[in-house]
């Protein structure tokens, strides 16, 4: 009895030690939040609170593709007819879906929560903007927007990323509008951007801008659950270039964009660079957790979120070859690609 | 998700946006 009594204190303490320092890590946080809070009540600027590094690399070391691959797995299971109302409706409710505008209102349509996940809208529920010249490419919820200043582009207020680290360095070859001529570089065999030293990075910055006068601009656009999840091109312009990094798949939404720097140079990413009637142009579709994969409409190549990648690798794919050397022309409002869950 | 779009434009380029604001495809961005 004795040494049973020891054993399961012995088995249970790890248990223990676990709540009391997540319950304890938690109930900070909170009175971080609490007292953001009161400051901000005061009218007192507060500085964002971003992760520190071990936080980031805890969050790192969760296998989100792995979970992300699962949670796909799981919504292309064909859901009994009797259950697609139910479970299609508690989705609608949760996230707010106006079913109205998508193009099949009948929910036992989409055999799986995945088919309703990329549902289609009625062509007149979305009229593409006629005078302007950058529409928006998706529904969602602008995070940011402006200028890029110092090769630095704000995820959220205050919380800034490396535009270097986040397109990528300059890839070989004249017909992408990066323009360098620095010696190719085998697809898939990039390290890190980061690499780049201190000064290259603000001429990667006025590399991309390809016209005398012009600055470079950005707009970040957040897409919750419930969004349409298509996006399509948001000006006329020609793609040229793909560039995909395999990551993490971290969540974006807002609050974690507050939180973790960097967060998009971490993510499963898809980067299109092109051009428009001035100059350089780029849309990069970002990956999260429960979004993981993500589809380009006009590249069969493409495949995201697949199980092996090298860490901090990228892959190319030039649009531009000897029988196209236009690259891919898309019309303002053109159906794009897609996000897919898992 | 998340899209981002980084692109060159003359300095008179305008955003007809607000933080935070919801966004639908189609509207308008920004213009010159």
């Amino acid at each position: 009895f004795h040494t049973a009594a020891t054993r399961t204190l012995f088995r249970l303490r790890p248990f223990y030690f676990l709540v009391a320092t997540g319950g304890g890590y938690v109930g900070y946080r909170q009175y971080e939040k609490y007292r953001d809070r009161e400051l901000e009540r005061l009218g007192l600027e507060v500085p964002p609170r971003l992760a520190g590094e071990w936080e980031v690399a805890l969050y790192k070391s969760v296998p989100t593709r792995l979970l992300s691959r699962a949670w796909g797995r799981l919504n292309q299971v064909e859901l009994p007819t009797w259950l697609r109302k139910p479970v299609y409706s508690l989705y609608i409710w949760t996230f707010g879906v106006n079913m109205k505008e998508a193009a099949v209102e009948d929910l036992d349509h989409y055999r799986n929560l995945s088919e309703f996940f990329s549902r289609k809208l009625k062509p007149q529920a979305r009229p593409v903007c006629g005078l302007h010249s950058v529409i928006s490419p998706s529904d969602g919820k602008i995070l940011n927007f402006g200028q890029v200043q110092n090769c630095e582009v704000e995820q959220v207020k205050g919380v800034t990323y490396s535009l270097e680290s986040f397109l990528g360095p300059r890839t070989p070859g004249d017909e992408l509008p990066f323009g360098s001529q620095e010696p190719a570089r085998e697809a898939g065999q990039g390290e890190p951007a980061g690499a780049a030293q201190a000064p290259a990075h603000c001429s990667f910055q006025n590399q991309l801008v390809t016209k005398e006068g012009n600055e470079l601009y950005h707009c970040v656009i957040y897409l919750a659950p419930g969004d349409y999840h298509c996006f399509h091109s948001p000006t006329d312009w020609r793609v040229a270039h793909r560039r995909h990094f395999p990551g993490s798949l971290m969540s974006v939404n807002p609050g974690i964009a507050r939180w973790i720097k960097e967060l998009f140079c971490h993510n499963e990413r898809v980067v299109l660079t092109g051009d428009w009637k001035h100059g350089f142009f780029s849309l990069t579709a970002v990956g999260a957790t429960n979004v993981g994969s993500i589809r380009i409409y006009f590249d069969r190549e493409l495949h995201t979120n697949s199980p092996m990648y090298s860490k901090g690798s990228y892959n190319d794919f030039s649009y531009i070859s000897h029988s196209n050397k236009e690259g891919i022309p898309m019309r303002k409002g053109e159906h794009l690609g897609e996000f897919n869950l898992g | 998700s998340t899209i981002v779009l980084i692109f060159e434009a003359p300095k008179d380029f305008n955003f007809h946006l607000k933080p935070g604001q919801k966004i639908r495809f189609g509207e308008a961005l920004g213009s010159l």
